[in-house]
Formats: structure tokens, C-alpha cells, sequence
């Protein structure tokens, strides 16, 4: 039950990401969460890099799904 | 390992993203 409670927030953070609803996230919807968040442009790439599975520059729902539950079961054991 | 350090670093970037996430609570703009 908490996994699939990871993965409605991970959606939900998703969902709030792609304010175009394109299906994916692209390297400037992260960059524009520089104001938002107090994270550097830097932080932002980097977030984006290993969110990044397959290097394609886009982020899929799985892929930030999958790096949503790592960073969750990392950080509650 | 440039390497080993490299993916610690990347996983306290992806931590400080989520956490700045969660604690925002509206998610992103």
C-alpha cells in the first residue's frame, strides 16, 4: 500500500512538472524550478542527469517514478 | 572511485530535490 502511495506522489510531482502536460519533462521544466526551490541551475542539471535513465534528455513518468522510490525506500528504510 | 563518488553526490542532489518537493507540498510552479 505505501508503494503505491510513492507512486501517486511521484505522479502528482510529475503532473506538476509538465505544466504542458506533454508526458514528459524536458531539461527547461526543470530549469524553470530554479525559482521555486532552493536549488542551484547545477543541482537542477544534475537532478535531471540521474533521473535520466536512458540519457535521452527527456524524463519519462517511469523514470521519475523510479527515481522517486529510490530516493523514498533510501530515505524511510 | 571518481565514479562511486559521483553517484553519492548525485544521490544528495536527488535527496535535497525531493525532500525541497515534499516540503513545498504544492509541487512545482
Amino acid at each position: 500500500a505505501s508503494q503505491v502511495a510513492v507512486l501517486r506522489k511521484a505522479q502528482e510531482f510529475f503532473q506538476a512538472c509538465d505544466v504542458e502536460g506533454k508526458g514528459f519533462i524536458a531539461r527547461s521544466d526543470m530549469q524553470r524550478l530554479h525559482e521555486e526551490l532552493p536549488l542551484s541551475l547545477q543541482d537542477l542539471e544534475d537532478v535531471f542527469d540521474a533521473l535520466d535513465a536512458d540519457g535521452n534528455g527527456f524524463l519519462t513518468p517511469e523514470e521519475f517514478a523510479t527515481g522517486f522510490s529510490h530516493f523514498f525506500s533510501q530515505s524511510n528504510p | 572511485d571518481p565514479n562511486m563518488k559521483a553517484g553519492a553526490t548525485s544521490e544528495g542532489v536527488l535527496a535535497n530535490f525531493f525532500n525541497s518537493l515534499l516540503s513545498k507540498k504544492t509541487g512545482c510552479p
